[in-house]
């Protein structure tokens, strides 16, 4: 999966990608002072394609909010939400809106899920239906925080650790392996990266093909730009 | 404009009447349906955020369809089918910072004509010392006739008018004709078919942007102008030659990381710029803040030239980073300039302000806004003045915006954009200048009643107050006035009587000009106050300003926030067309909508657009 960081206030946008093995569970938003998890895990194509490389997916996702007693598990088969004690299960076939103790939800048929936390955070995730019959490629699901200003400072994660900013600085732009995307160096938390200049797509205007977003990208996982390592983030269960 | 293919535009005219201040637009245009088969025709004019719709109407084939203003829910559940299937079009979106679009369209049989006609008011404020008339034109295509004329009566005489239009070239400035005599001004602009021309024998035109009229009155009293007509009175209060009031100002300023990059530079060059315009005996603090809160110096410090350029090496350094701390940073800047007054740091007669600049929500220390607003406003306790200054489309505007008018003080936002600094600086300018603080304008209560606020915590030099009223008794012409507020050295006090102004003599040339303004006026200035209360009064409070408000826009039929107009199209061959709906848009739904074009806007690299909200995703391709 690809993950994008839009920062408008520097009309810019930093990316990267994350894989590992089909099954792995990856944490994206941690803050432990609002009580909100979010942790997803990631699959792989149905069989390894021609050119060999190994495509991962997200395609479930467990969500927590503790102090609303909300947990969630969305995957590419449906959605499950558990309240305290109720439980409540939505087909991606279906379009309806919930509005209920402290969350709002709005599913879209076959393509959005929007889930607002009461005074937390904001999110959709996107399904992305695939071909039944595609020799390779399975659905998948997109991850997208709209608000996330509530959050605590300290909120982490792959995606939480970038939800109050970043700096940078970028310099040394040269030419790159191929002509449109050239390399440059980052300049961030006291390290020099290698990055280069690319897109990604953003499918919320588009679910089938995206929107281009030019961005910088940082190679190996995100290496130096996030905390750590990425498997740092790994974790054993949704929950 | 009117924008039909293969159609023409007959004529645009665009007529404001002001009269003390009080602007009556009306915007006609007539269109003719040249094709042999039915088209639409589409009328789309912008008008100013501060104005109120009051009429619209439509005449085709010698039938008039006039909208009709309705209470908001009521005319949303009488057309909840054709809303809920998405049928009805709202006929009023946001454009740009001061204005605001209205769009209609309609089919038109083959060879016919239609006419439109939107009527909107206004009361203009006076701000930096003059009143604006904006007037955006965009025809997009010739126009037979095209006029925009603008009759400004003011009976307390004119100081002066100025216009510029920035389509206006060499070739067509001398077409504004303006006659300026005492007490009333004629602006015209009229300019012929092969002046509008872009080049000769092309069919572009030439008119495209803003015309703007400029102008000031005369001020000699001391009470300030006060008109009375048909039992309701109006009272500008701006007297000349009075002196500044020393100012206390902290600048509490937002480094948080969602400040980072351009808003911090922005405000980085703001500052500086503000620091230059403190006069010598203000006394001023910065305190920055992101979750931690820090400041300059412990205490005010007078702006003398070395602590001025000391502070501006200081906020040169400011950078962003981590959370955002908005309710511990105000504390500290009421806590300072209380204790600065209590130990007599500060001189007595002098006003006390907080200056708070900020992009975001906030999420470390006390978070929940409302506390936040209750926690400031005790500590405060009327002493000083808040000012909010909003910055970006991402900031909660309503949020701010309560948390000033309960400290006796306003918001405004700060557009993203190259000129943010300026914003920044002329919004300072306004507010820095207080002339008098703790305002009453005292009316004798027997004779006045509905009676619209009379108490100001600031006059600012180049800004006037309005206070409107009814008279208790029609035939009164002339009541007892009189103005209390604290001045630089003295208090500042003024007594006199107010005489109807008769309107024959005055402008003896002129037939009925409208003579109901000064009533339009009041319920103009009724309903912005009880819209304000709406938002920060208690909850009765609340409740009762929003039905009065309600009362008073169905009564004057204005396009309030609470009402809507609604336009009943005519039928054609396909059956009943549906309704359209015409709101007034919120600030919060203004931003909205800035939010919403921004994310669709961005597609390339360097992008010179305004930026979007962030946002942070993980998908695969």
């Amino acid at each position: 999966p690809h993950f994008m960081i839009e920062l408008p206030n520097k009309d810019d946008a930093l990316c990267f990608n994350i894989n590992d093995k089909p099954g792995t569970i990856f944490t994206l938003v941690k803050d432990t002072k609002s009580g909100i998890l979010v942790n997803g895990q990631i699959i792989g194509d149905k069989q390894i394609p021609a050119d060999g490389k190994i495509y991962t997916y997200f395609w479930r996702f467990g969500i927590i909010h503790r102090n609303l007693g909300v947990k969630m598990e969305v995957s590419t088969n449906g959605i499950s939400v558990f309240q305290d004690d109720s439980r409540l299960k939505l087909r991606w076939s279906n379009t309806t809106s919930i509005k209920g103790d402290g969350m709002d939800i709005l599913l879209t048929k076959d393509r959005s899920l929007t889930v607002t936390l009461k005074d937390s955070v904001k999110f959709v995730i996107l399904l992305h239906k695939v071909w039944k019959k595609h020799p390779y490629h399975r659905d998948y699901l997109g991850f997208y925080t709209l608000d996330t200003h509530l959050l605590s400072p300290s909120v982490h994660g792959l995606l939480g650790q970038f939800y109050h900013g970043i700096e940078y600085t970028v310099s040394n732009l040269r030419p790159g392996e191929v002509p449109e995307k050239p390399d440059a160096t980052m300049h961030v938390k006291g390290r020099e990266l290698n990055v280069t200049r690319g897109w990604q797509r953003d499918f919320r205007s588009d679910v089938k093909n995206g929107e281009n977003v030019p961005c910088w990208f940082i190679h190996r996982n995100g290496t130096g730009l996030i905390d750590g390592e990425a498997s740092d983030y790994i974790v054993s269960g949704l929950f | 404009s009117t924008q039909p293919v293969r159609a023409e535009v007959l004529s645009v005219k665009v007529d404001c009447a002001v009269t003390s201040r009080f602007a009556h637009t009306v915007m006609t245009s007539t269109a003719l349906n040249k094709a042999n088969v039915s088209q639409e025709i589409f009328f789309e004019v912008e008008l100013p955020k501060t104005a109120f719709i009051t009429n619209f109407s439509m005449e085709i084939d010698g039938q008039v369809y006039v909208g009709e203003v309705k209470e908001k829910e009521t005319a949303k559940k009488q057309y909840e089918k054709a809303v809920s299937s998405g049928q009805t079009a709202g006929l009023v979106k946001a454009s740009g910072r001061k204005m605001e679009t209205f769009s209609v369209s309609v089919n038109i049989a083959a060879e016919s004509n239609v006419t439109f006609v939107l009527t909107h008011e206004e009361l203009l404020q006076r701000k930096l010392g003059q009143y604006e008339i904006l007037t955006r034109v965009k025809p997009k295509q010739l126009v037979q006739e095209f006029q925009i004329v603008a009759n400004i009566y003011e009976p307390q005489g004119i100081a002066y008018v100025e216009t510029h239009a920035t389509f206006l070239s060499n070739e067509l400035l001398p077409l504004v004709e303006k006659t300026v005599t005492e007490k009333k001004a004629h602006i015209a602009f009229s300019p012929s078919l092969d002046q509008q021309r872009k080049c000769p024998g092309c069919d572009g035109t030439l008119i495209d942007g803003d015309f703007v009229i400029m102008y000031d009155v005369k001020r000699t009293s001391s009470l300030g102008d006060i008109q009375i007509v048909n039992g309701y009175f109006v009272h500008f209060f701006a007297p000349p030659g009075l002196s500044r009031v020393p100012t206390n100002v902290v600048f509490v300023i937002d480094r948080s990381g969602s400040m980072s990059g351009n808003k911090m530079h922005q405000t980085r060059e703001a500052m500086v710029a503000i620091l230059q315009d403190l006069k010598e005996d203000d006394y001023f603090a910065i305190v920055p803040f992101d979750d931690e809160i820090i400041w300059w110096k412990e205490t005010l410090t007078k702006a003398t030239k070395e602590n001025v350029t000391e502070a501006t090496e200081y906020v040169k350094g400011l950078y962003a980073s981590g959370g955002t701390n908005i309710n511990g940073a105000l504390l500290k800047g009421v806590n300072m300039l209380l204790t600065d007054r209590a130990e007599k740091r500060i001189p007595e007669r002098s006003i006390n302000m907080i200056l708070l600049l900020t992009d975001g929500m906030p999420n470390h220390g006390e978070t929940d806004p409302k506390r936040i607003q209750e926690n400031m406003a005790s500590a405060n306790a009327g002493n000083m003045t808040l000012f909010s200054l909003g910055f970006g489309n991402d900031v909660d505007y309503s949020f701010l915006n309560v948390l000033s008018q309960k400290n006796k003080g306003l918001a405004r936002r700060i557009f993203e954009g190259s000129d943010a600094t300026l914003q920044l600086k002329g919004f300072y300018e306004e507010v820095s200048s207080p002339l008098l603080s703790e305002v009453d304008l005292r009316y004798p209560d027997n004779a006045v009643d509905l009676l619209t606020s009379n108490h100001f915590s600031q006059l600012f030099n180049g800004s006037e107050i309005v206070v409107a009223g009814r008279l208790a008794d029609n035939n009164l012409d002339n009541f007892l006035v009189e103005v209390v507020g604290q001045g630089f050295e003295d208090n500042f006090q003024v007594q006199g009587k107010s005489a109807a102004l008769d309107w024959a003599t005055t402008y003896p040339d002129e037939k009925y000009i409208f003579g109901d303004f000064t009533e339009r006026l009041w319920a103009y200035l009724t309903i912005q106050q009880l819209l304000e209360k709406r938002k920060s009064g208690s909850s009765d409070e609340k409740v009762n300003a929003t039905a009065k408000a309600l009362d008073m826009s169905l009564r004057y039929s204005f396009v309030t926030p609470l009402t809507s107009m609604v336009v009943t199209k005519p039928e054609t061959e396909k059956g009943p067309d549906s309704p359209l709906i015409a709101d007034k848009l919120t600030e919060e739904e203004r931003q909205q909508a800035e939010r919403n074009s921004r994310y669709h806007h961005r597609q390339t690299f360097p992008s010179y657009n305004a930026p979007a909200p962030p946002s942070y995703f993980v998908d695969g391709d």
